[in-house]
């Protein structure tokens, strides 16, 4: 089955 | 002393519409040059970023920096006490702890106002890198909520594929398949409704369907959507606001089999 990723590891905390 | 005014509050209707089912509290940020506001779902899948430049309002004025902290249920409750045609002004005295919300017909004989409370919202903003994406697509907005409704028909979520031959969208699910093309447009009648595809390299990645439309319902703020794919990053699918500004989603896409 197809995993949900998620933005915080795409994109860095300020 | 911070105080916008919008020509009309449909478009404050129309922007509440397009991101309070995505996120229920955000920090609108004023400053000098305009409105901005960034958040994400709960899940952290999918991530609203809106700006409002300055110049887009009739009477725009920040004094110092602030963040507005609002429920946007709360906000969109307010905002239906508004005709489409009124204009709406935002204004908030320093040090006070209520946003004021007041509604001018546009013959100027009827006015209303309401308050409402700010809150604390701890919100962590990320950063989003400038990227390079494969493949770039712009298209009617109306087109891209059809789709995105109709594959919704048969599953959880879609495989987007640019290649060669155009952009694919597809679905399958426990009944069945289904997918939707769309090519380069060559004709250029309506500029209008036009397809736009720029490859720069092959890209496929899968998005859950549920989010996408969601984002769709920004889609009565333009005509007009850009998607943008990379293999090794989110989703971005921008709706741009003339010269006012922009309502941007990102999306973390689904992986594996």
């Amino acid at each position: 089955a197809q995993k949900q990723t998620t933005l915080t590891g795409y994109f860095g905390r300020n | 002393m911070f105080e916008a005014r919008f020509p009309e509050a449909l478009l404050l209707k129309k922007i509440l519409e397009s991101v309070k089912d995505l996120v229920q509290d955000a920090n609108f940020e004023c400053t000098e040059s305009g409105i901005t506001l960034q958040a994400m779902d709960n899940a952290h899948v999918s991530l609203v970023t809106l700006l409002l430049r300055g110049e887009g309002f009739d009477l725009y004025r920040v004094d110092k920096p602030e963040s507005l902290g609002i429920n946007l249920n709360s906000m969109s409750k307010i905002m239906r006490c508004a005709a489409n045609n009124d204009t709406v002004t935002l204004d908030k005295l320093e040090g006070a702890d209520t946003v004021r919300f007041l509604f001018e017909s546009p013959n100027a004989d009827r006015m209303s106002e309401f308050h409402l409370k700010l809150m604390d919202i701890d919100s962590e903003t990320l950063e989003i890198p400038e990227s390079m994406y494969h493949a770039e697509i712009e298209l009617p907005s109306a087109e891209l909520r059809r789709i995105v409704s109709d594959l919704s028909t048969m599953g959880d979520s879609v495989r987007i594929s640019v290649s060669k031959e155009g952009v694919r969208f597809t679905v399958r699910g426990d009944e069945g398949s289904g997918s939707v093309i769309l090519r380069q447009s060559t004709g250029v009648d309506k500029p209008e409704e036009a397809i736009h595809i720029v490859m720069n390299e092959p890209v496929e990645q899968s998005f859950a369907l549920k989010y996408l439309n969601l984002f769709c319902k920004a889609a009565p703020l333009s005509a007009r959507v850009q998607i943008k794919l990379s293999k090794d990053a989110p989703l971005l699918v921008n709706f741009s606001m003339n010269n006012i500004g922009y309502l941007s989603y990102y999306l973390a896409p689904k992986i594996g089999d």
